[in-house]
């Protein structure tokens, strides 16, 4: 028996950019 | 110490961006990447733990020095405008609030991607996260 392949699935957040800005406080 | 910093986002394009993705929301959701919506990234980002969106306005966008296919974006981030610059192909999609999908040339990435895009445009507000303060 072969398996179907699965669909990868994304975490909703690897498609926002991680802007991570310099704190100066 | 300087007010600015520079991140450099993924120079490919990840998979995820291509249409017919199936994205997971933080509720268990499952959507196709062209289908979501801006209140998915915020109703996910409500639930998150450790992340919180941040409006991240585009001040200015310029061709890269280091090859014609990449862009450099500064944005504005968050309430403390924050300057920060990314360096990204030209066909890498951002997110506009109640916009949606855009990009530096979106003919590239609609054709690149099959994903619906406009002109990220200077005065664009684009999501972005941070890290939630643990306090």
């Amino acid at each position: 028996n072969v398996e179907p392949r699965s669909v990868p699935v994304f975490p909703w957040h690897s498609l926002v950019p991680f802007l991570a800005p310099t704190q100066s406080d | 110490p300087p007010s600015s910093s520079s991140t450099v986002v993924p120079t490919s394009l990840p998979p995820y961006f291509i249409k017919g993705s199936i994205i997971q929301l933080a509720d268990g959701e499952l959507k196709r990447v062209e289908d979501l919506k801006t209140e998915d990234f915020i109703q996910s980002a409500e639930i998150s733990s450790d992340l919180k969106i941040d409006s991240s306005t585009v001040e200015r966008i310029e061709g890269s020095i280091s090859a014609s296919n990449f862009a450099v974006v500064q944005f504005s981030v968050g309430e403390h405008r924050a300057q920060v610059s990314v360096e990204v192909l030209v066909e890498y999609p951002f997110f506009v609030f109640g916009q949606g999908w855009s990009s530096c040339c979106p003919d590239r990435t609609t054709q690149l991607l099959e994903l619906p895009c406009t002109k990220l445009s200077v005065g664009d507000v684009c999501i972005s996260l941070t890290l939630k303060n643990l306090r």
